[in-house]
């Protein structure tokens, strides 16, 4: 493998975005680029990772090759990534590091970093990106974070609904509770303020909040945050990175009685 | 306390 970004905060922002879901990944190279996929340990949260080739300069992989990796080593090396900096990631044949190889040509520096892999035994789940779902939300991931921060306060359970109104998120705690209204808008001067909703039916939902809180580290990603629910299956948490790809957040539901 | 389901029920191993 030999996949070239032209600017290393890209990967960083990848990494940063579930370092703290989850512990380990496998990373699956192929010529369409990589992919990956990891279960919390509570097995409630389900992370997938996409990052095409369009998302580098130059992306190169002879041979499908699988990169296993510990994410807290792997984010301590990347605390060296800034816009000015490449980053290209170098795996050989028999692949038992990863080469990080950061190149300031401006100012006449490189850094190169070695990571051991680490063999990782994990299932993959057949997971169906185009699931159908019954409600699909395309909102402002500054706007959901906020929501999200402001909510989880208050109890330990969040709860989504969506109606032809709009989409509500609401916590009742034991001292307090509230809940935020969001109706379809359109901000004709910033696009990424915009929400739309599409439905088939309603749906009522109820996660913990504590993986919220760890979805939201997400939103460095991307403006925009794609929601999609169906009643008694994961909801779908997805950030869509501008030149393809993206991370998504499968988040199993807490029981409806 | 609502009980919490876990993502392996929902999707098939590969």
């Amino acid at each position: 493998l030999e996949a070239k970004f032209d600017d290393s905060t890209i990967f960083k922002k990848i990494i940063d975005s579930f370092k703290d879901s989850v512990t380990q990944i496998n990373f699956v190279c192929s010529e369409s680029g990589i992919e990956a996929q990891a279960i919390d340990d509570s097995r409630v949260l389900l992370v997938t990772v996409s990052i095409p080739p369009s998302c580098f300069e130059s992306y190169r992989c002879d041979r499908p090759t699988t990169i296993g990796v510990y994410l807290a080593s792997l984010a301590k090396l990347l605390k060296s990534a800034n816009t000015n900096s490449s980053l290209t990631l170098y795996v050989a044949d028999k692949p038992d590091e990863l080469l990080l190889l950061f190149e300031e040509p401006k100012n006449q520096k490189s850094m190169e970093y070695k990571l051991k892999l680490v063999d990782i035994t994990a299932d993959m789940l057949e997971v169906d990106s185009d699931m159908k779902s019954d409600v699909t939300v395309e909102m402002s991931s500054v706007e959901f974070t906020k929501t999200v921060r402001d909510l989880t306060q208050l109890s330990d359970s969040f709860t989504v609904s969506v109606t032809k109104d709009g989409i509500v998120f609401s916590v009742q705690g034991d001292t307090a509770q509230g809940k935020v209204l969001l109706q379809p808008r359109e901000d004709l001067a910033d696009e990424s303020n915009n929400l739309s909703i599409s439905m088939s039916k309603t749906i009522d939902l109820s996660f913990a909040s504590k993986y919220l809180l760890d979805i939201i580290k997400a939103a460095s990603i991307s403006n925009k945050i794609f929601l999609k629910f169906s009643d008694d299956t994961p909801a779908l948490f997805e950030f869509k990175m501008e030149k393809g790809g993206g991370v998504g957040f499968y988040l199993a539901p807490k029981y409806d009685d | 306390n609502i009980p919490q389901s876990e993502i392996d029920t929902f999707f098939s191993e590969n």
